[in-house]
């Protein structure tokens, strides 16, 4: 129904610009309907603002910045309906080492509501997560999963980077 | 609701029964690139009924079938079982445990099951109606697809929202 | 012309097959043109297959194994006609440790005859190459670019991973 | 040929005069999430007369000026030029120096310099059409674009040989 659609619209909303404001550390981000469509049928544009740039058009941000932008968006839908469980795919790969510590700040928050399955090449969130399984093929074309502690892990498996000094 | 296992057999890299473990938190999965990790969150999708192969990265349903490797003979039949817990008052289902199972052989035909009892799609689609984890679901963000829901156009933008109303 | 044309094809599909074998270590791959059409008009069609596991289309590979036939496949077109520069941005974001070393020790074979501009996150890029530019916003929402020796790089711009035991 | 400097003024994130230098072999360009790497290399399809405001993440070409941030105001022209050196034998101009320079005002018409001579887009196009670096270059692996030469369909990927041809 209308009504229910535009109330969720609006606390996915009001979840994205504050979630937005904590991945970025500051600026302001926005959801719009299409102007004059009816809600049942309106696109949803999306606006940000990273910390000291100007508000603009998505597409003109860097491919981090989207990234988190696109994660921010992602747990605003959580908080409307959550999910018990969630997948992540390699949603790390395009963020820099401190874009990796506000997502998995972020994260954090979640763990207690929701289930996830965080797939990474990223030595930082292997780190901060509650258990690791390795999958490898120690016979080639043949999956295998293995319950790892994080120093058990094989480091071919992540890659290298290096945190703040 | 929890999640506790997901059991492969026969889908994709896994030819032999493999079980993945789940635990409260996050459960990092991590590993070599082509070793299977992506595989595991292809295996979730489609026991839940994701129904078009190319989502699934095949051409053909059949695709999801072990193929084979250079020593080890493909298979005629792929199954994923998903194990969650703690239904009860979630899912209108008896008892406090829920098994969704898929099989398919080569003809390309699926046989779905719900505690081991044959069911159609529909029943698994409706089960699973009102808990995020539907068709279109922000729960799974796929390998390289993280920023496609900022990327998205407007209209293809509201799935997700109408998902989570 | 057609028989140019056909020349360049063919010249493209031995280095690529070559290439291939080096990036991944064995295997095989393969270009094909869209049978029954005339060469200036036919589809070119991408066959790929790492070592151990079945010929197969490029979707079902993973997303890294993907990335790596895609660099072997742009250093095929190299060798057909070496454009004098070459601007490479993130393509070692989906690769594991290995396979970065791998690319790596392609790329520097190349050094002699093309310069490249590599932009990337990984500490294994930055450490082989030749010179290192870091861009800054030192004031936000505005770069500079400063040149920098490797020790001189603030490990904010790198991603943490480790290399094998 | 080789590239010596690329010199950006009032385009994208780069509102003072920046030079970045080139040498032989490999330039790593590292730096945070946002801080203007793709920019730079933007900057340099955008000098060799790329004309879509998308292909460059903008709506319209204006999106490419400057815009402004929180303390500095807007700029109403971008301009970027590219140095070669190294060119005769390699490029129908007189002395050993090629400096490509593009000009773009709000109103979005685009100016183009040889050697600080005005020339048309078409010269620009004529003058680097056998060198790999033409429209559709394989030597511009844009982010995230890694895997679109192998994603892409059969038809698209000609464009690639034919350049190389
Ligand atoms: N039907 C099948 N039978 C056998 N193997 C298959 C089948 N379908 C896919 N595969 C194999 O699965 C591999 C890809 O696995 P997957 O995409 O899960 O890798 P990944 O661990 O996610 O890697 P990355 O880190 O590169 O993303 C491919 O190399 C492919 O050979
Ligand atoms: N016309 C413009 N005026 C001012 N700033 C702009 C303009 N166009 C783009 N930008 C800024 O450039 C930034 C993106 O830069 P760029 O894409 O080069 O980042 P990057 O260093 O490649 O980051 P990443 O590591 O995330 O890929 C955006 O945050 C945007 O604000
Ligand atoms: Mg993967
Ligand atoms: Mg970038």
């Amino acid at each position: 129904s209308r009504e229910k659609f535009v109330a969720t619209f609006e606390l996915v909303r009001e979840e994205f610009q504050r979630i937005f404001r904590e991945a970025f550390g500051g600026g302001q981000a926005d959801l719009k309907l299409q102007a004059g469509a009816d809600p049942l049928d309106a696109g949803i544009y999306v606006y940000a603002q990273p910390p000291g740039k100007k508000m603009e058009h998505l597409s003109l941000l860097s491919g981090g910045e989207k990234a988190l932008a696109a994660i921010a968006l992602i747990f605003a839908l959580f908080n409307a309906r959550p999910a018990p469980f969630a997948i992540l795919d390699e949603v790390d790969a395009p963020l820099d080492e401190n874009n990796i510590g506000r997502f998995l700040k972020i994260l954090a928050r979640y763990r207690d509501a929701v289930q996830f399955m965080v797939i990474t090449h990223a030595r930082r969130t292997m780190e901060e997560s509650d258990a690791i399984y390795g999958v490898t093929m120690e016979r080639r074309g043949i999956s295998k999963v293995l319950s790892l502690k994080m120093q058990e892990v094989p480091l071919e498996f992540m890659e290298v980077a290096a945190a703040t000094p | 609701m929890r999640l506790r296992t997901i059991d492969i057999f026969g889908f994709k890299s896994f030819p032999h029964r493999t079980r993945v473990e789940f635990g409260p938190g996050v459960s990092a999965v991590v590993g070599p690139n082509g070793c299977g990790k992506s595989n595991v969150a292809d295996a979730f999708r489609w026991a839940l009924g994701e129904q078009s192969a190319k989502a699934l990265r095949g051409d053909v349903m059949e695709d999801l079938i072990f193929n084979g490797t250079a020593d080890t003979p493909p298979l005629s039949m792929a199954e994923v079982s998903i194990t969650f817990g703690d239904v009860s008052g979630y899912l209108p289902v008896d008892g406090d445990e829920l098994v969704v199972t898929r099989r398919m052989y080569r003809s390309g035909e699926s046989h779905y099951f719900v505690n081991r009892q044959p069911v159609r799609l529909k029943d698994v689609r409706d089960l699973f109606a009102d808990t995020g984890l539907g068709k279109a679901s922000y729960a799974v963000v796929e390998q390289g697809m993280v920023e496609s829901i900022v990327k998205a156009k407007a209209d293809e933008r509201r799935a997700f929202f109408e998902e989570a109303a």
